[in-house]
């Protein structure tokens, strides 16, 4: 773990020799590669590197007694900084008709994470309504019925025949006229390079004027994170993200990139294929395991 | 990296950078830019430098490399699995088109009694491609089904049996048990089978790829990747680390959501991808 490497390259000089800048920058170079094998983005690494080179070589760290000890410190500080800083826990708005928009790559677990909202607010005493507009995958209207039905939340769907947009409109127009006050909309995985599915996007959204829309993104994905999420985010615009497949043991490196280029701050981990499989997310949770 | 007029530290640092965000993940490329600097210490020019590496990359890439075929024996028993959701069903869809085009006769098994209209979509790319379908309820026991499927895909006459299996991430051991397990069965029906053993790595995943392959390959007979979302901006560099550990082509590659989008996997075109 890089805590471990981390000590290791100071645990030599105790007692006999000197920090230095020198051995300073050999744990630099420590904490870089563990970044990066933790999947962060080469830039967002190269930031982050640089600022806690700076924390380290102030006084502190040169005088210290464990120089380890405090190295692994700072960079798990810094970590938490980043990814947490002034995140506010996820709210819905009281008296309106709340408006939740997923959207992401394709395979991300959109859909899947429509029903652990909806589960997860319905439980709190919201009426969630489902929106069915994936009409482009293959049975995702059926897929969306189905989490529906086991989330206990009905959903509005009109088959795959009309633009995506033009069902959305209606989605919500049925949610206010049957007392739903939190509307999810399901959307189609889309490349962030597709410009007519960007379109598309942009309609949808543009008719639903969300109170919220979440970027969806896979914990394992690699350096591409930064490219799609901020490609989103600048054509569409997002306010958070939800992490999944977070049961598995890809280290998450892309929570640290996404939050670290889009300044947009991860709500939601899914931790399963079960509608019940989510949390909240944790800073210091998500520091400790990108760290390793 | 063409426009650089030499080899310095700057254009080394800039190809560091590519590796990197091609995937290729830390150790892997660190080591190449290492020897990089022993050309530069010997003044190579830069077309120099990035054919060497590149003849380097396409060498661990193209080793054992082979296309899909179809042999004598039928069926032709095929098993698709991977981690959930990097395109087993749409490429299972895609290969059955494929092969319906040359004119044989394609059974697909819905082995996804698990995730919410998994048969229901494998259903549609059957309807599609006019391949039979074997489907049971969901909730069914996988095993079950796959049994029913070799033995409806021998009495039936099929050329090819494709098995669609329900996406699980490789650190579930119920879960890879539960894959294994199918293999039991099918090889029940017949021992030589599956005959392929596809494992599809989603082009966006990063150095998890690299274990999932681990995993995967140390529990079942994997004989193929294939590598779905290339149209998309991620390179698949993890390619690179997985076939320097693991004696598996990469058999296809998947460009796109239709029907059509397959291709041959090129080693000479996903390198130079790797630079574009
Ligand atoms: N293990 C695990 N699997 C998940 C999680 N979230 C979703 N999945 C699985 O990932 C796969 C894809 O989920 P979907 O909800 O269909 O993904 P999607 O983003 O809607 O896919 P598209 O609509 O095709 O873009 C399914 O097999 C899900 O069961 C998670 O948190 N953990
Ligand atoms: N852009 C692009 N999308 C793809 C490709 N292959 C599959 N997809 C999309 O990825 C999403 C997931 O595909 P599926 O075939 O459902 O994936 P899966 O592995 O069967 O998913 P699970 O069964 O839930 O594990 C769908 O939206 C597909 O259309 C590809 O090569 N390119
Ligand atoms: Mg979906
Ligand atoms: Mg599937």
């Amino acid at each position: 773990s890089l805590s471990e490497r981390l000590e290791g390259v100071f645990k030599n000089l105790r007692g006999q020799g000197r920090i230095t800048e020198a051995n300073v920058k050999d744990a630099l170079r420590d904490v870089k590669m563990a970044l990066l094998e933790a999947d962060v983005n080469f830039r967002v690494v190269k930031d982050f590197v640089a600022r806690v080179q700076e924390k380290a070589l102030g006084r502190e760290v040169l005088t210290s007694v464990s120089p380890g000890q405090l190295m692994v410190k700072i960079v798990y500080d810094e970590l938490v900084e980043i990814l947490g800083g002034d995140n506010a826990p996820f709210a819905l708005q009281a008296g309106r008709t709340n408006v939740v928009l997923m959207l992401g790559l394709q395979g991300s677990g959109k859909t899947t994470f429509c029903g652990k909202l909806a589960r997860r607010f319905a439980r709190e005493g919201w009426h969630p309504l489902l929106v069915a507009c994936d009409i482009h995958r293959p049975a995702a209207v059926h897929q969306l019925q189905v989490v529906g039905e086991m989330a206990g939340v009905p959903v509005y769907s009109e088959g795959t025949g009309r633009p995506a947009p033009d069902i959305a409109r209606a989605g919500l127009e049925h949610a206010r006229a049957t007392g739903r006050n939190l509307v999810i909309v399901d959307t189609a995985g889309r490349l962030h390079i597709d410009e007519v599915r960007m379109d598309e996007l942009q309609s949808i959204k543009a008719v639903t004027s969300p109170t919220f829309t979440f970027l969806v993104a896979d914990a394992m994905t690699g350096q591409d994170a930064v490219t799609s999420a901020s490609t989103f985010n600048d054509t569409v615009g997002i306010d958070g993200v939800c992490l999944t497949k977070m049961d598995g043991d890809a280290r998450g490196g892309a929570a640290l990139s996404i939050r670290a280029i889009t300044g947009k701050p991860v709500k939601f981990i899914g931790t399963g294929e079960k509608l019940d499989d989510l949390v909240e997310f944790f800073p210091d949770r998500m520091a400790s395991r990108i760290l390793g | 990296v063409k426009a650089a007029s030499k080899v310095d530290d700057n254009l080394i640092e800039r190809i560091e950078e590519i590796l990197i965000r091609a995937d290729l993940g830390a150790e892997t490329s660190m080591s190449i830019v290492e020897r990089m600097k022993e050309f530069e210490a010997r003044g190579a020019t830069p077309d120099e430098l990035l054919e060497v590496f590149k003849k380097e990359l396409l060498s661990i890439v193209e080793r054992g490399q082979r296309t899909l075929t179809i042999g004598a024996h039928r069926p032709h028993v095929i098993l698709v699995v991977g981690v959930n959701g990097t395109g087993k069903t749409t490429t299972i869809g895609k290969l059955a088109a494929e092969m319906r085009e040359a004119g044989l006769k394609v059974m697909l098994a819905a082995g996804d009694t698990f995730r919410a209209a998994a048969i229901e979509q494998l259903d549609i790319w059957a309807s599609r491609t006019g391949a039979a379908i074997v489907k049971r309820d969901m909730g069914a026991d996988p095993s079950g089904l796959c049994y029913d499927a070799m033995e409806k895909a021998r009495d039936g006459g099929y050329d090819v049996l494709l098995i669609d299996t329900a996406g699980r991430l490789h650190t579930k051991t119920n879960l890879m048990e539960e894959l294994k397990k199918v293999v039991r069965v099918i090889r029940k029906v017949d021992p030589t089978a599956p005959h392929d053993t596809l494992l599809v790595l989603d082009a966006t995943t990063g150095q998890n790829a690299i274990s999932q392959a681990r995993v995967f390959t140390e529990a079942l007979p994997v004989t193929g990747l294939i590598m779905t979302k290339l149209d998309g901006t991620a390179k698949g560099g993890v390619l690179i680390g997985i076939r320097n550990l693991f004696d598996i082509p990469v058999l296809k590659i998947g460009v796109g959501e239709g029907v059509e989008d397959l291709r041959d996997f090129s080693a000479q075109e996903f390198v130079d991808a790797l630079f574009a």
